[in-house]
């Protein structure tokens, strides 16, 4: 996955996403596509989660899925998720859950959580930085005022804040610390896109095209989404991936 | 260029979406939060087919699919509420047996290794 937040010169913010999902799950030779990520596109909806018939917040998941990967809580906060790869992850979480150890959350129970129950950005922070977790994970988090734009880089413990200071962007799909692996560096593409843009032109519309990118684009990528946290918007669009492209 | 990783110069001009990349807008969908957590998903599986070939699609193996269905519902009780609510509604709504519907949504922990 890739994701975005950024601010414009007025201080308004945004956040985007590329989910990218399927690797290593079935390879479709014929058609040149991951099995999952063919599987997962016709799932995909927009969903408009209502208390009192007024909306609580609104996500872009997939169909049987009551997680949440992307969502936003209008008007307060924006929040993606992205996948972390770790020795020290989902597998052992499973099983000291299964032997009784359940003090820590399912990652997407915790990101649905937030995103329901957490009114401000602050509270949105605390949760997913300090909640233990079953499997490491990317939080990505926006808030509606200049300067909350933060990359949660979590372990099943702890965190690591990466967070807006004195940047108007974050883009994220790997540890901030790190080079980005060599065969897999969709971080650099994405940032050297943004600078491209600069900060007096970013729009949904720009970030569209910083994710539309090959290599950003690519053949996992399921879908893309676009959020406006001050107009409350959210917008996502299916995607595909024609040769020659990336097959992550 | 046309070697991998297929880099290109930074895109403009793609919004509104079109061309090849874009394969479709995405539907919207509400759930209300007051209805009773296995009540709350019913309306948007109006999409079960799709819901059916997932299954079908994370475990492709006979064998591997008898465990599932067996023994991962087992799971479902410690799972915390409503959500372990919410997937045994969307299984009973969808005719997925409640062991692919709790794998689907956990596969996140199962897959991050």
């Amino acid at each position: 996955c890739t994701s975005v937040v950024a601010e414009d010169s007025n201080g308004h913010l945004f956040h985007a996403r590329n989910l990218d999902f399927g690797l290593f799950m079935g390879w479709d030779v014929r058609n040149k596509s991951w099995l999952m990520t063919e599987k997962l596109r016709p799932l995909v909806v927009n969903v408009d989660f209502q208390r009192n018939n007024k909306t609580v917040f609104k996500s872009t998941s997939f169909a049987g899925y009551v997680g949440m990967l992307t969502g936003i809580h209008p008007h307060a906060f924006t929040l993606t998720m992205n996948e972390r790869f770790s020795l020290d992850g989902g597998y052992i979480g499973i099983m000291e859950w299964i032997l009784g150890k359940r003090d820590g959350m399912w990652m997407s129970f915790l990101t649905r959580s937030v995103l329901e129950n957490a009114t401000s950005y602050e509270e949105a922070k605390q949760k997913l930085s300090q909640t233990k977790l079953l499997a490491p994970a990317y939080f990505i988090l926006g808030g509606n005022q200049t300067g909350q734009g933060c990359v949660i880089t979590r372990s099943r413990f702890c965190c690591s804040l990466h967070c807006f200071e004195s940047r108007w962007s974050l883009t994220t799909n790997y540890d901030h610390w790190k080079e980005p692996l060599f065969l897999d560096d969709r971080r650099t593409p994405a940032m050297k896109c943004m600078n491209q843009t600069t900060r007096a032109n970013i729009s949904p519309k720009t970030l569209y095209d910083v994710l539309s990118t090959k290599p950003v684009l690519n053949k996992l990528t399921t879908y893309t989404t676009l959020m406006d946290v001050s107009e409350g918007r959210l917008e996502s669009y299916i995607r595909d991936c024609p040769d020659p492209c990336m097959p992550w | 260029q046309f070697v991998p990783p297929y880099t290109e110069e930074c895109r403009s001009g793609m919004y509104p979406p079109k061309g090849p990349t874009f394969k479709g807008a995405v539907t919207w969908y509400t759930v209300n939060l007051d209805l009773p957590p296995a009540k709350r998903w019913t309306d948007l599986l109006g999409m079960i087919q799709v819901v059916r070939d997932l299954a079908n699609a994370f475990v492709p193996s006979g064998k591997l699919l008898d465990i599932v269905d067996r023994d991962l519902p087992l799971l479902l009780d410690t799972l915390p509420f409503p959500f372990n609510e919410e997937i045994r509604g969307i299984s009973a709504a969808s005719g997925v047996p409640l062991g692919e519907v709790l794998l689907f949504n956990i596969f996140y922990e199962v897959f991050t290794a």
